[in-house]
């Protein structure tokens, strides 16, 4: 219930209407997004329960190796009622096209391929905000200094996924582990839009925030 | 840790 009342609204892209479609605006359009949805999260994580009580080190930590999968999962689960397209934000909605244009092709169809197993899955909302707090608690960060808090908080979030799936999908009592397994894929695509858009740091073609450069500096 | 500064600053405000 926590998690439900902390999931942060949807922003909105705003793309610059004056300037001319490009890879270089699409690209500009989602690193802006991303920065802004960044400060978001931050703010979200701040209200999983127990994350506030790990010292300021681990939070920042388990941010700066887990905060790609926050952001494509929120992707995802905005996408999850359409077919082949990725809602980045209700203003911004790519297809097939434009995920060419912005030379993302090969990225924005290995997340398609994650909102494909979400949607045969029929992933429910309040399955998708424990999810993303696990994929922060879970983020692997090799600077933890306290484990044991950072094990106490995936075991509390992890027993709030098996109990929603005790009491909402008692027939099929492997939902639990079935939604735990696809956080693999999750990491794997969160681990190239990282490099994809560390090479496009490095062309210094488009312009990226402060946050979103420390970040992405923060995975290099 | 001065790396990460702007990180840094958002965790510790208290919104």
């Amino acid at each position: 219930s926590l998690l439900l009342v902390a999931e942060p609204e949807g922003i909105f892209a705003m793309p610059d209407p004056t300037v001319p479609e490009s890879d270089i605006k699409a690209l500009t359009t989602l690193c802006d997004l991303a920065d802004r949805e960044l400060v978001v999260n931050i703010g979200w994580a701040k209200h999983i329960p127990g994350f506030p009580s790990l010292s300021l080190a681990d939070q920042m930590s388990l941010l700066q190796s887990g905060w790609m999968e926050i952001l494509i999962l929120r992707v995802v689960f905005r996408s999850l009622a359409l077919e082949d397209k990725l809602v980045y934000a209700e203003d911004y909605i790519m297809d097939e096209e434009q995920s060419k244009l912005a030379g993302l092709l090969d990225l924005n169809n290995a997340i398609l391929q994650l909102a494909k197993k979400y949607k045969t899955m029929g992933l429910e909302k309040e399955e998708f905000v424990v999810l993303k707090a696990i994929a922060l608690a879970n983020s692997d960060s090799m600077q933890i200094e306290d484990s044991e808090a950072v094990q106490r908080l995936q075991d509390v979030l992890h027993g709030a996924l098996h109990d929603h799936e005790a009491t909402h999908h008692p027939e099929d009592p492997r939902r639990a582990g079935k939604l735990i397994m696809t956080l693999p894929l999750l990491r794997q695509t969160a681990a190239r839009a990282v490099q994809h858009f560390c090479s496009i740091k490095q062309d210094g073609r488009v312009p990226m925030h402060k946050l979103f450069l420390e970040l992405l500096e923060a995975k290099a | 840790k001065e790396k990460h500064k702007i990180l840094h600053r958002l965790l510790q405000n208290s919104t």
